[in-house]
């Protein structure tokens, strides 16, 4: 099996002011293929609260859009994960 | 043969067997490896006594890699071996630790996990057992532990990342980290469990809002030893109860190792706060690990201070 390659994806940084602003997060868990750096999983995001997680190439433009459109502030952290997964290596002497 | 191993680099778990090996060989009055079971895809769980052979001294569990893609965390168990073998005799704290304490680490605990996130999917969590009737591979080991194992819901699908497994301690790895645990309690007198990333020191419990008997105990011990941590490069650690502190699980290796009788149990979320997550860079291993290790030392020294 070829190993899994995160080109282009990117890890986005939120954080839900409200209780609406939380359940538009688990919403768009709901229906993308979002993976949760922080918290673990999607359930457990809550207002006030710090949340990452990743999103595919594919289905950034759309979360960037729906998070646009509920005026939800974003950040991007990485933005193409791919590139940092070879940039960790980025010490070349023992 | 695995290639070299170094503390300053993320290491496959070639190289960890290896250079647990080497621990073995060069310092055996020091090392011994104990093989404490097998995983689901029959790799082998090796834990590292540290110390002199005596059995009844006070002991302190130490685990790392318990969620696979947090690599920083096997790279600071790796750090602390080779630490409390080099600073030994001439170190004042390591020198005293050692000659009264031993400490058991398990640089990897998601043997099976660890492989996969360096072979095929470097975002894989979970271990990687078979669920039945399910596509979906892997149970989070942190959600298996048997404390309050299915009080909470969002943890019983196999294809979400905190899949809680078909039963308590159903993992091999659980299992096999739980019997050795209970099999040494009369020695342990804490445990100590090493993940990344958000910079926090957790305490019990984290499936319910109540805070244990000792709280105040171990929140001091946190304070201080965050305290110490930030000396070396100003690193700020936050630190509390599981549940208040980030949100309430179920199921953790922390719960269960404080219920069991282990009163001074602590969780490490290491570096850094997001701008690379899991992705750490390699530069900042040793940095993480030493401002990790004053912290560790702290708590080790504590508790053959004040514990019986």
């Amino acid at each position: 099996i070829a190993p899994v390659r995160f080109d282009r994806e990117k890890v986005l940084r939120v954080k839900p002011q409200d209780e609406k602003q939380a359940n538009l997060i688990k919403d768009l868990a709901q229906t993308n293929q979002l993976d949760f750096w922080y918290p673990d999983a999607a359930h457990h995001v809550a207002p006030n609260m710090t949340v990452d997680f990743r999103v595919s190439e594919g289905e950034s433009q759309s979360i960037q859009s729906a998070l646009d459109q509920n005026q939800m502030h974003y950040e991007i952290l990485i933005h193409n994960l791919q590139e940092e997964i070879e940039k960790q290596f980025d010490v070349k002497e023992d | 043969t695995p290639g070299r191993h170094s503390y300053a680099k993320y290491n496959n778990w070639d190289k960890i067997v290896s250079w647990t090996e080497k621990m073995v060989h060069k310092h055996p009055e020091m090392v011994s490896r104990i093989k404490i079971g097998t995983t689901v895809e029959d790799n082998p769980l090796y834990v590292l006594k540290i110390g002199k052979k005596d059995e009844r001294r006070k002991a302190i569990f130490m685990d790392c890699g318990i969620h696979a893609r947090e690599w920083i965390s096997p790279a600071f168990c790796q750090w602390f071996v080779y630490q409390a073998t080099k600073t030994y005799g001439k170190n004042k704290i390591m020198t005293k630790l050692l000659d009264q304490m031993n400490f058991y680490v398990l640089p990897v605990f998601n043997v099976d996990g660890y492989i996969w996130s360096w072979t095929q999917n470097r975002m894989w969590r979970k271990n990687r057992s078979k669920n039945q009737n399910s596509k979906c591979f892997g149970t989070d080991l942190n959600r298996n532990f048997n404390v309050s194992w299915n009080s909470f819901p969002n943890t019983e699908n196999p294809c979400t990342e905190t899949y809680r497994g078909p039963a308590p301690e159903s993992e091999k790895e659980t299992k096999a980290v739980t019997d050795f645990i209970r099999n040494h309690l009369n020695s342990i007198t804490a445990y100590i469990t090493i993940h990344s990333y958000s910079q926090v020191l957790l305490l019990p419990y984290g499936y319910t809002a109540e805070l244990p008997p000792n709280h105040k105990e171990l929140a001091k011990i946190a304070k201080i030893s965050t305290d110490a941590l930030s000396t070396r490069y100003e690193t700020r650690y936050i630190y509390g109860p599981i549940a208040s502190t980030i949100y309430p699980t179920s199921g953790s290796s922390l719960d269960w190792a404080y219920n069991l009788g282990i009163k001074h149990t602590f969780a490490f979320e290491l570096r850094d706060k997001g701008k690379f997550g899991f992705l750490l860079p390699q530069s900042q291993i040793k940095p993480t690990c030493k401002e990790t290790m004053l912290a560790v030392k702290f708590i080790a020294k504590y508790i053959l201070k004040h514990t019986s």
